[in-house]
């Protein structure tokens, strides 16, 4: 799938 | 934001709590591993940079200042307020053998060779390991307080929350994050361990986890 990174996560 | 996450990031803080209060209260930091604590500070901070340069939300915001906060008064009161009850004899667990590997992973696997980025991603890859020196503790002494065993659940269960985070957002959102899930599951394995010593000896009332 597309690749987000995970910044809006703590 | 979903159910997942907000109850992973709901757990993690509870944890954090539960230790702190638990540190505090008692005066002293009898069984509770320094090492793990620092490690965890260390995790926050390299993964908290862009606290000031990326803005997302009041509620990223506030709980990353608050994870950053507690994370290093737990490591004062360990360190500091109440080093006299710190079992540095049982707290052995070599760190460096944790730190290098990790910081040479981060340098191969990563998203893009920037500073931010790299840190980010050795946070990543460290918190799936930060738990070690204090599970390392727990069989070295052969028991744990309950309540530290609360706090182990409740951290170990945030992660694992988080993994249903993930499948969410990969079926909502078709969002995968590769580095983050496989160190997510890494972390969680580590748990399962002392997850089955939880339901089968403290959840069933001994009050005080001893090892086999």
């Amino acid at each position: 799938g597309l690749q987000k990174s995970t910044k809006d996560e703590l | 934001m979903n159910i997942f996450r907000l109850s992973g990031d709901v757990c993690h803080l509870v944890a954090i709590i539960i230790l702190f209060l638990k540190i505090w209260r008692s005066k002293s930091c009898a069984g509770i591993s320094g090492k793990s604590q620092l490690l965890f500070a260390l995790v926050f901070t390299t993964r908290y940079l862009d606290l000031f340069t990326a803005f997302i939300s009041i509620y990223n915001t506030v709980m990353k200042v608050v994870f950053l906060v507690l994370a290093y008064a737990t490591v004062s009161l360990i360190y500091f307020r109440f080093r006299k009850s710190y079992d540095s004899e049982s707290d052995s667990f070599r760190v460096e053998f944790l730190l290098v590997p990790v910081a040479g992973l981060s340098f191969l696997e990563n998203y893009s060779f920037t500073p931010l980025e790299i840190l980010w991603t050795f946070s990543i890859y460290l918190e799936s390991v930060a738990i070690l020196p204090q599970l390392f503790m727990i069989t070295k002494t052969g028991e744990a307080e309950s309540i530290t065993t609360h706090y182990l659940f409740f951290l170990g269960l945030y992660r694992t929350l988080y993994l249903a985070n993930w499948v969410w957002r990969y079926h909502e959102e078709g969002f995968f994050d590769q580095i983050a899930v496989v160190s997510g599951v890494v972390q969680t394995i580590f748990y399962c361990d002392f997850f089955y010593l939880y339901f089968t000896r403290v959840l069933r009332g001994s009050g005080k986890m001893t090892l086999p």
